[in-house]
């Protein structure tokens, strides 16, 4: 199985 | 204050097609640029990102930066009060408590305004980098849909594997696999929007869920063809570039196997 990171662990907040 | 006036009137009607199954609320962002709006899933997995250029607009209007916070069911309510061939005008103060939607039918024959509540959104802006894409894939946006679709009845998550021969597209689900390749053909007699274009630096593959891409294919009635843009264990970004308008982007993060 494979695990769904958050989008906010790939961009910085702005 | 701020004021917009597009003539096609059903291209916002298919933005908001885009967004609805997405996100229930977001912060249209009025700027002298354009009208933008960023904002996440509920699951914050995914990440939309619309830009509408003050320049696609027949009138623009924008004295200083507003965020405009609107609930999108609501709004999808209004705009569907509006004739496909309407123009539209929106428009609200500095600090608006309302957005005016103005429809007029294109003989001149109706005018309609509409007026809607905003509302006070505390989201997180997010800052995509402007990066150079590993893999960069353009197919037909219906090609995808359809795609997507099939390999949905299948299993939930996709892999998308990107070499130069092409894409290739699998899925596993309980009553088996599916493996679909899409091959660049760029030298028959196609229109530009019929071709699939593959650029690589070097092959790619990563997984995602098909539920969120199935949803970014909404976005279909938007434009002809589809871009998605892959890197190394970053997010693939999904996008729909609207004529002489801006875009519709959706990034979407990469499966991690445990």
């Amino acid at each position: 199985m494979a695990g769904q990171p958050t989008i906010a662990s790939f961009f910085a907040p702005a | 204050m701020f004021e917009a006036r597009l003539l096609q009137g059903g291209l916002l009607k298919k933005v908001l097609d885009s967004i609805k199954d997405i996100i229930t609320e977001g912060n249209f962002d009025c700027s002298p640029n354009g009208l933008s709006l960023q904002a996440m899933d509920s699951s914050h997995v995914s990440l939309i990102d619309i830009l509408l250029e003050s320049e696609g607009f027949e009138h623009y209007r924008c004295d200083r930066n507003i965020p405009m916070g609107l609930n999108i069911t609501n709004l999808v309510k209004m705009i569907k009060c509006a004739g496909s061939e309407d123009i539209v005008t929106i428009k609200c103060e500095d600090k608006p408590d309302n957005v005016t939607f103005l429809f007029e039918s294109k003989d001149n024959d109706k005018i309609s305004d509409f007026e809607m509540k905003t509302m006070t959104i505390d989201d997180e802006h997010l800052l995509v980098p402007d990066q150079t894409y590993t893999a960069v894939v353009k197919m037909p946006s219906a090609e995808f849909q359809r795609l997507c679709r099939d390999m949905a009845a299948i299993g939930d998550t996709v892999n998308i594997s990107v070499t130069k021969e092409g894409v290739r597209f699998s899925t596993t689900g309980d009553m088996g696999t599916a493996n679909i390749t899409v091959r660049p053909n760029p030298s028959g007699d196609q229109k530009e929007e019929e071709r699939t274009e593959v650029q690589i630096t070097e092959p790619v593959s990563a997984g995602f869920a098909l539920r969120y891409l199935n949803s970014f294919t909404k976005a279909t009635p938007l434009s002809p063809t589809v871009t998605l843009g892959m890197v190394p264990n970053l997010p693939i970004v999904v996008e729909y570039k609207i004529a002489d308008m801006g875009h519709v982007r959706y990034y979407l993060a990469p499966k991690i196997e445990d």
